[in-house]
């Protein structure tokens, strides 16, 4: 049972760290793109 | 984008062995314990790496924000320039209504004389452009360069780069003379009028003996002026009088101060005005011509 509930919140902090990780990536991308504008 | 995060690798692992149903005999020496240990691990592994993430974007964020605000200033101060290009253009549509005002014709005084606010210089001044420089009293506010022909005053201005104020002039046989003249005080030294003229006269420089009798200096240059130097063929020889008609009421900086000597009285004006009217009139052939079959008219009918 603990180990059930283990590795569903793992599943689920593994969910967030994915989108967390895309969202980086995609405000990288943003942040990249104004800096060439001001430059 | 790599953040050394492998996330899935050993989640995947026991995720396999969670949902393969089956134990492998391995499996089944390893005790709950070990297995939630092992679990545990991942878990506060993987936290501390979404604990990471958060705070890059956060930081991220933070300077996207601040590189966001500088663009925006950035935009704002461009949109400011544009601002500053359309009050020039204001300026260069003043100063062709000075024109306009004077009696120029379009035509042959399309161009700006005010070479500071015109952009293209070369495409908007078709005139000869020559400039002298004449050094006289700093406390002497007016600015009047005698040159050796006679000028009439239709504006003045305050310009940006220059504390002091600059005068514009017109030769005094305007409208058939297109010569004009801009006067002001050098920013580097005070002391130096700089004259810079448009155009070439196309009359004598000698003035009316009408004129002449007017001028309280006949015949000699004031004491207070003397040419310094010419960048080109500027009318600077100064030897007749000059007499400069305030037409528009001065509006720069102490120029109640004038010398007295150079103010003409109102009658002499007029009758200045008349005398070049009736000179200019004359020089025309077609009027004088009229004029000749007018009076001859008259007299036949007399007879």
């Amino acid at each position: 049972e603990e180990s059930g509930a283990l590795v569903e919140e793992l599943n689920r902090v593994n969910e967030e760290n994915k989108k967390l990780t895309e969202m980086l990536a995609a405000m990288c991308e943003s942040y990249n793109a104004l800096q060439s504008q001001l430059t | 984008l790599d953040l050394n995060i492998n996330p899935s690798h050993n989640t995947i692992k026991v995720l396999k062995r969670e949902s393969s149903g089956k134990l492998a005999d391995s499996d089944v020496k390893v005790p709950v314990k070990q297995e939630t240990g092992a679990l545990l691990e991942e878990l506060n592994r993987i936290s501390a790496e979404n604990k990471k993430l958060t705070e890059m974007l956060t930081v991220l964020c933070e300077r996207y924000s601040s590189l966001q605000n500088q663009y925006m200033e950035l935009v704002s101060r461009n949109s400011g320039s544009d601002a500053t290009a359309a009050t020039s253009k204001k300026r260069k549509a003043e100063c062709e209504d000075y024109a306009t005002m004077i009696g120029f014709s379009g035509k042959a005084e399309s161009s700006c004389s005010d070479e500071d606010s015109c952009k293209k210089p070369k495409d908007c001044i078709k005139a000869k452009i020559s400039r002298a420089y004449v050094r006289t009293n700093p406390s002497d506010n007016s600015l009047i360069v005698r040159d050796g022909y006679q000028w009439r005053k239709y504006g003045q201005k305050v310009t940006r780069d220059n504390p002091s104020p600059r005068a514009y002039f017109k030769c005094s046989f305007a409208p058939s003379c297109p010569v004009k003249k801009k006067v002001q005080r050098s920013a580097e030294d005070p002391s130096i009028l700089v004259a810079t003229y448009e155009g070439e006269h196309n009359h004598e420089q000698h003035s009316p003996p009408a004129l002449s009798s007017l001028s309280p200096n006949n015949g000699t240059s004031n004491p207070r002026s003397a040419p310094v130097s010419s960048s080109s063929s500027a009318p600077a020889k100064s030897s007749p009088p000059t007499v400069t008609l305030e037409l528009m009421k001065p509006t720069g900086l102490g120029n109640d101060t004038q010398n007295p000597t150079q103010q003409v009285d109102e009658p002499a004006i007029q009758q200045i005005l008349v005398q070049q009217m009736a000179a200019s009139l004359t020089r025309d052939p077609n009027f004088t011509a009229a004029l000749a079959s007018a009076i001859s008219g008259k007299v036949l009918d007399h007879k």
